[in-house]
């Protein structure tokens, strides 16, 4: 799976999410990638969110909209919101996985909980990184 | 009102920490440069997010390396299915597909079905009618086959054949 987040300089925030689903998988199988609010979500009052992973429990978790969610009404930070859904909510439940995020403000997360993680990002006025765990 | 900020990810399907080379992770990471800078070229010219984020999955997409687009994996089946989505935070308009195979680039499908449709996610053959009446790009099996991805299917189905176990959280992702 692949994905991308991004604040633009009008403060509007987007995210995009494409996948080829799991090696052997069954036909007909569809993952949290194309569900709105799990593997892909967009709301410039909180964040955008892409997310990579066991695509069955990112769906039952809502994984995407419970960052916004948690945002909105617990007053959480993007990091704090998207690693509790990452650590807290995803991990104990089978949701191996990670995702990147960016918030109203342009800051960027990007929590994960297994291997296999390739991340790349940049803010206005900074060097980009690129990591690969 | 800050600046921009972009943030991307390119999974590759089932690829093991133990597999990895020195090669292939300089791969790794040209591909995911090249695709930060195709999104972060839009937003450096004052460009929508939007626009950012879907030149940055489309890189992602021509890039055999990741799982998507060019590089998707194989269903038990043999053959590819493919699933994108896009978000606008504006209002929350959203488009997706699932399940398809031909458009070279997925998520501009997914596009398409935000702005050209009054819905939000299309399969079977009408997503494919939209692609064609959006005039994008088609690739055929030939364009989309991968040789590591279609061993890495055949391995697959030979360890669940043996019933061998595998604890490579990876095979369950995309």
């Amino acid at each position: 799976t692949v994905g991308a987040v991004a604040r633009d300089r009008d403060g509007n925030l987007a995210a995009a999410t494409s996948t080829g689903g799991m090696t052997a998988k069954m036909p007909g199988r569809i993952g949290d990638t194309p569900i709105p609010g799990a593997g892909t979500f967009a709301d410039n009052a909180t964040c955008a969110v892409s997310a990579t992973g066991h695509g069955e429990v990112f769906i039952r978790y809502t994984a995407g909209a419970e960052i916004a969610a948690r945002m909105r009404h617990l007053g959480e930070t993007l990091e704090q919101a998207a690693r509790h859904v990452v650590m807290e909510d995803l991990a104990p439940n089978d949701g191996s996985g990670g995702l990147v995020a960016v918030d109203s403000e342009g800051n960027i997360t990007l929590p994960f909980n297994c291997e296999g993680m390739y991340r790349s990002s940049v803010r206005e006025g900074s060097d980009p990184e690129t990591a690969i765990y | 009102m800050s600046g921009y900020s972009l943030a991307i990810h390119g999974g590759a399907g089932t690829i093991l920490k133990s597999k990895m080379t020195p090669e292939k992770e300089a791969a790794y990471r040209e591909g995911l440069s090249t695709a930060l800078e195709a999104g972060e070229a839009v937003l450096r010219k004052g460009g929508s997010a939007m626009d950012a984020v879907e030149a940055a999955v489309c890189a992602l997409e021509d890039e055999p390396l990741f799982n998507s687009g060019r590089g998707a994996v194989y269903t038990s089946a043999g053959a590819q299915e493919m699933d994108a989505c896009v978000m606008d935070g504006r209002d929350r308009s959203a488009g997706a597909v699932a399940g398809i195979f031909g458009p070279k680039n997925p998520i501009r499908l997914a596009r398409a079905v935000m702005e050209r449709t009054p819905h939000v996610l299309l399969i079977g053959p009408r997503a494919l009618e939209l692609a064609q009446e959006a005039g994008l790009e088609f690739g055929d099996r030939d364009y989309f086959f991968d040789q590591k991805r279609w061993d890495a299917l055949q391995k697959t189905m030979q360890m669940r054949e043996s019933g061998e176990e595998d604890d490579d959280p990876a095979r369950r992702h995309g």
